[in-house]
């Protein structure tokens, strides 16, 4: 089973 | 006041048709350094980030930082109005709500007669919030002709990513004997990295193929891959792609 993290979860809102 | 001058219109009319499929509605922000843009699409998987530097405007000036709301959908239509060799003048100030683009054809200009067309397009309000993204050291950097790249993609997607028709296997070895440098496949490998990704989404980054010969492509295994198309003395677009990963 595979996930897709969303980009915030490697990077934090400026 | 607002007012950038490109010879080459061309430019953002690529631009556009390489982002327009990704992203419905973009803040395009001016400073003084240029012209820079960055959303994610609508399920956050997927970023664009444009930059296009002021050197590369043929005059750019800008008083104050700005930022322009714009629906890429309508951008594209009433760029397409524009000629290929159309000089292209944006212009826009602080109290309407809307931005004009002028299309100059220089060509003609030389014989006795100046086209000029400008169309205005309203602005919109976008609530955008950046992400601050970091330099990074990557496991993996390939950088090939961008339009092999949109050929293996193609191609893959064709097959589909489910394996209900089979399975297909692309190996791309390093190339540097080639004549001209635009064509070679240079691979820069720290470490071995194995990764998966949405095939839908790297097909609709190869829509920026036009922009230029080569991509770059940037792989670590715990950070979103970074496909880089540069545009020559002006900057680039950078799509960003969070990976599959097994749960």
């Amino acid at each position: 089973y595979e996930t897709q993290l969303r980009l915030e979860a490697f990077y934090s809102f400026n | 006041m607002l007012e950038l001058r490109l010879v080459q219109g061309s430019i953002l009319k690529k631009v556009l048709e390489s982002i327009k499929d990704l992203v419905n509605d973009a803040n395009f922000d001016f400073s003084s350094s240029g012209l820079t843009l960055q959303s994610m699409d609508s399920s956050h998987i997927a970023l664009v980030a444009l930059l296009l530097k002021s050197e590369g405007f043929e005059h750019y000036r800008c008083d104050r930082n700005t930022s322009m709301g714009m629906n890429l959908g309508n951008m594209s239509k009433m760029l397409k109005c524009a000629g290929n060799d159309d000089i292209l003048t944006i212009k826009g100030d602080d109290v309407s709500d809307t931005v004009t683009f002028m299309f100059t054809s220089d060509l003609v200009r030389e014989i006795f007669f100046y086209k000029i067309a400008d169309f205005e397009m309203k602005l919109m309000d976008i609530d955008n919030e950046h992400l601050g993204i970091p330099e990074a050291e990557y496991h993996a950097i390939v950088k090939m002709p961008s339009a092999e790249f949109a050929r293996i993609c193609k191609v893959l997607a064709s097959i589909g990513d489910t394996g209900d028709i089979g399975t297909a296997n692309i190996v791309l070895r390093q190339n540097t004997t080639v004549d001209k440098p635009e064509d070679a496949t240079v691979i820069e490998m720290n470490e071995p990295v194995s990764m998966t990704f949405a095939l839908r989404y790297m097909n609709t980054f190869t829509k920026a193929t036009p922009l230029s010969n080569t991509v770059t492509i940037s792989l670590s295994p715990d950070l979103p891959v970074v496909v880089k198309y540069k545009i020559a003395e002006m900057g680039y677009v950078r799509f960003y792609l969070t990976p599959k990963m097994e749960e």
